[in-house]
């Protein structure tokens, strides 16, 4: 039987072979407007995909989208994918949509750490890191989220291979990390960068690892309180909002602090649900409001950033 | 496959930074452990921990002699895990 886009489940979690399995047919069925391209291999050599959303021109400003850094955290790939399939089904439907991709590209990363998900339905359902190993290290796996070259080493990560916010040997030591960083760096226009995790119902903006407010505090708490009522109208779900550092704890080496240190202003990141019963373990029935309203921040902070450019 | 049967999820409403470092400690005190979900970050929110079974009662035990009020927000890890399992083979079939 021709595997199809149109037979997959949006509604049920996937391994990972099922969803590289998705993105071949996902591409086929609408390569007017999307491609895939392969950004790196894992640590274990596993392929580090990233799907590209473009209506054509060249050098688009360009929208960053990651999803599943840290593999248990399952609401957020099955988001990434619900989210794929929302841009083309809404694309010359959704007026803001529309003009979004009329004038940017959208990069959507589904599995940031394709070892640690592949390793969450094979052995350890509750593995955060990737599956990196180095002689001399005790433990396997480092915190993909405290890899990177933005506060590196700092409070809010841990030089223990043992602990789940192990901070990797030195920055961007992990090819996950490095396979974003450079993709990233040599597109050059990137002008928005979202990173999907769970769970604590947040919405959240630079710094991490310091408590010093970013230049443009205020222009993205703005923008954060405006995506979270749009989600908030959806299913009535509540989010905070605010800095990592002051609405969550000091985190440091992590992907938004990159992200901002690098140029791009519009760095999110997103905690979804659990509401508080459920955890890392959220049902499959509470995918699609998840993504539904997760969507509508989404497209907010897209909207702003087409708007304002910079 | 790990098995987590009658692992829990403990919810702890800390109410000062003194009783979210005793919730730090216990990290280095129960070392690879106990799971912190949500970790020790603020008064103003929970924090999430998943116990193996081995070690509940001890951790239990440190909660309330240290006056840590806490609820149980997942009796059994593996019951969920089970369950989600069998949605996903539902799915496949």
């Amino acid at each position: 039987l021709e595997r199809s886009a149109g037979s997959f489940s949006y509604s049920s979690y996937h391994t990972l072979e099922e969803i590289y399995s998705w993105i071949d047919s996902f591409v086929t069925e609408n390569a007017d407007i999307v491609s895939k391209i392969l950004i790196g291999k894992s640590f274990e050599n596993r392929s580090i995909l990233v799907l590209k959303f473009s209506t054509g021109g060249s050098q688009h400003r360009a929208i960053w989208i990651d999803a599943g850094i840290h593999s248990r955290e399952w609401i957020t790939h099955a988001t990434g994918i619900w989210t794929a399939k929302q841009i083309v089904s809404e694309y010359g439907k959704d007026d803001i949509l529309t003009n979004i991709l009329n004038a940017m590209d959208i990069f959507l990363e589904i599995v940031s750490n394709p070892d640690g998900f592949a390793f969450t339905h094979s052995m350890n359902r509750l593995w955060r890191k990737n599956k990196s190993s180095r002689p001399g290290a005790s433990c396997i796996g480092v915190d993909l989220n405290r890899n990177w070259r933005s506060g590196f080493g700092g409070n809010g990560s841990n030089d223990n291979p043992c602990s789940e916010t192990y901070r990797g040997p030195y920055p961007h030591s992990e090819p996950e990390v490095a396979a974003i960083a450079d993709f990233i760096t040599a597109h050059g226009n990137v002008k928005a960068l979202i990173s999907i995790h769970s769970y604590s119902q947040m919405l959240m903006y630079p710094y991490g690892h310091s408590l010093e407010p970013v230049s443009d505090q205020e222009e993205l708490y703005d923008l954060a309180k405006s995506a979270v009522q749009a989600l908030y109208e959806v299913h009535g779900i509540k989010y905070i909002y605010g800095s990592i550092s002051t609405t969550l704890y000091v985190a440091s080496g992590i992907t938004l602090d990159w992200a901002y240190d690098n140029g791009i202003k519009y760095a999110f990141s997103f905690e979804l649900r659990d509401t508080g019963s459920y955890g890392f373990l959220l049902p499959a029935s509470q995918i699609i409001p998840t993504a539904q309203e997760t969507w509508m921040a989404i497209r907010t902070i897209m909207e702003h950033a087409l708007n304002n450019p910079y | 496959q790990m098995n987590f049967t009658g692992d829990q999820v403990l919810r702890i409403l800390a109410k000062n930074e003194k009783q979210l470092s005793l919730l730090r400690d216990l990290e280095s005190l129960k070392p690879q452990k106990v799971d912190f979900w949500r970790g020790p970050a603020r008064p103003s929110l929970p924090v999430d921990m998943r116990v193996p079974f081995s070690e509940l009662k001890d951790v239990k035990a440190y909660l309330e002699s240290h006056g840590l009020v806490y609820s149980i927000m997942i009796k059994d890890i593996q019951v969920l895990l089970n369950e989600e399992r069998e949605a996903m083979a539902k799915s496949r079939r």
